[in-house]
């Protein structure tokens, strides 16, 4: 089973 | 006051076609540096970049920053009516809560005026610091669209290996697997028709293929494709937009649990 990861999870609001 | 005038028409086109699936409303932001949009999917898992510089345009009056809501199914509506070889103008008056497009024939015959609402777009800017990729492959968009395609008839998610045989774009599903190795290849007659794999150090992730389907929409933009991979970043799929910009789309990888 694969979790799919967000986007937000690697960059950070700016 | 907003007025951008775009000769080549015909891009603006493209781009809408290429994000109006993924993205349904986003803010596009103008400053002196450009015209340029940053919006992720509903689920967050892609996120679209586009830059159009100001130096690409044939007028170009931004005369302060501005950040402009729009749904772009409804704005790749009012650019549909715009002939391939139009040239497009975008105009908004300070405050105003409408953008209007102005499509001109290239013979100044007919000249169409399609007025727009402009919407409140709540959305998260991101932070993208420049980084330096694993691997880049730059391949013909064509066959990129063409081997994404293909693979998910077959399998939901991709795994990309870039080793140094070349890059390899692998599937599997309930009826069976399929893997696309891609060799570079620059003894080509055309710039555009090379593969060219840059590998700093093998690279393979995994990743949801209906999203590199949308990605694909960008192939019209642009003959090559650029792919940017590293193991702990989003992958990025680069068209560049001759003489303007780029459509970048950042997608995270799926991980094992």
């Amino acid at each position: 089973q694969s979790l799919q990861l967000s986007i937000t999870e690697f960059y950070r609001s700016s | 006051m907003l007025e951008l005038r775009l000769v080549q028409g015909s891009l603006l086109k493209k781009v809408l076609e290429a994000i109006k699936d993924l993205v349904t409303d986003a803010n596009f932001d103008c400053s002196a540096t450009g015209f340029s949009l940053q919006a992720m999917d509903s689920s967050h898992v892609a996120l679209v970049s586009l830059l159009l510089r100001s130096e690409g345009f044939e007028h170009y009056r931004c005369d302060r920053n501005i950040s402009m809501g729009m749904n772009l199914n409804n704005m790749a509506k009012m650019l549909k009516c715009a002939g391939n070889d139009d040239i497009i103008t975008l105009k908004a008056d300070d405050g105003s809560d409408t953008v209007t497009f102005m499509f001109e024939s290239p013979t100044q015959d007919k000249i169409s005026d399609f007025e727009m609402k402009l919407m409140d777009v709540d959305s998260e800017h991101l932070g993208i610091p420049e980084a330096e990729y694993h691997a880049i492959v730059r391949m013909p968009s064509t066959e990129f669209a063409r081997i994404c395609k293909d693979l998910s008839s077959i399998g939901d998610t991709v795994v990309i290996s870039v080793t140094k045989e070349g890059v390899k774009f692998s599937t599997s599903g309930d009826i069976g697997t399929a893997n696309v190795v891609c060799r570079q290849n620059t003894t080509v007659d055309k710039p555009e028709d090379a593969t060219i794999v840059e590998m700093n150090e093998p690279v393979s992730l995994t990743f949801a293929l209906r999203y590199f389907n949308s990605f694909t929409k960008g192939t019209p933009l642009s003959n090559t494709v650029t792919i940017s991979l590293s193991s702990e970043l989003p992958v990025v799929v680069e068209y560049k937009i001759a003489e303007m910009g780029h459509l970048r789309f950042y997608l995270a990888p799926k991980i094992e649990e």
